[in-house]
């Protein structure tokens, strides 16, 4: 598979660039947290699509990325079941 | 109030992105 290029994206209307980068994230982050790789891929989709680019061509980084977004949605969900007693 | 229940949301592969309201043209 061909990674993922600015220019790639730049071609591609809004809502289908982070289509796109969802496609590739998200094997990415199954192979980490099978039971969240949904979730998580959209969180990360709110980032700046040309800082998803980085972090897809930067394995480390993208791996701190998807650990800090495992620890606020679990934060979320603690306090969404907390929140209802 | 159960406002934020559905966040975030959540990316499906091979289906159409939906994360974001659509923006009206």
């Amino acid at each position: 598979q061909e990674p993922l290029t600015a220019s790639m994206l730049a071609a591609a209307p809004p809502q289908e660039q982070k289509q796109m980068l969802g496609e590739r994230l998200y094997p990415l982050i199954l192979a980490m947290h099978p039971s969240l790789a949904g979730k998580i891929t959209g969180m990360l989709l709110e980032i700046d699509n040309s800082e998803l680019l980085l972090l897809l061509e930067s394995p480390e980084s993208l791996h701190s990325k998807i650990e800090e977004a495992v620890a606020v949605l679990q934060a979320h969900q603690i306090s969404e079941s907390t929140h209802k007693s | 109030g159960s406002s934020s229940v559905n966040w975030p949301p959540e990316f499906r592969p091979g289906e159409p992105w939906k994360g974001y309201p659509n923006i009206d043209p």
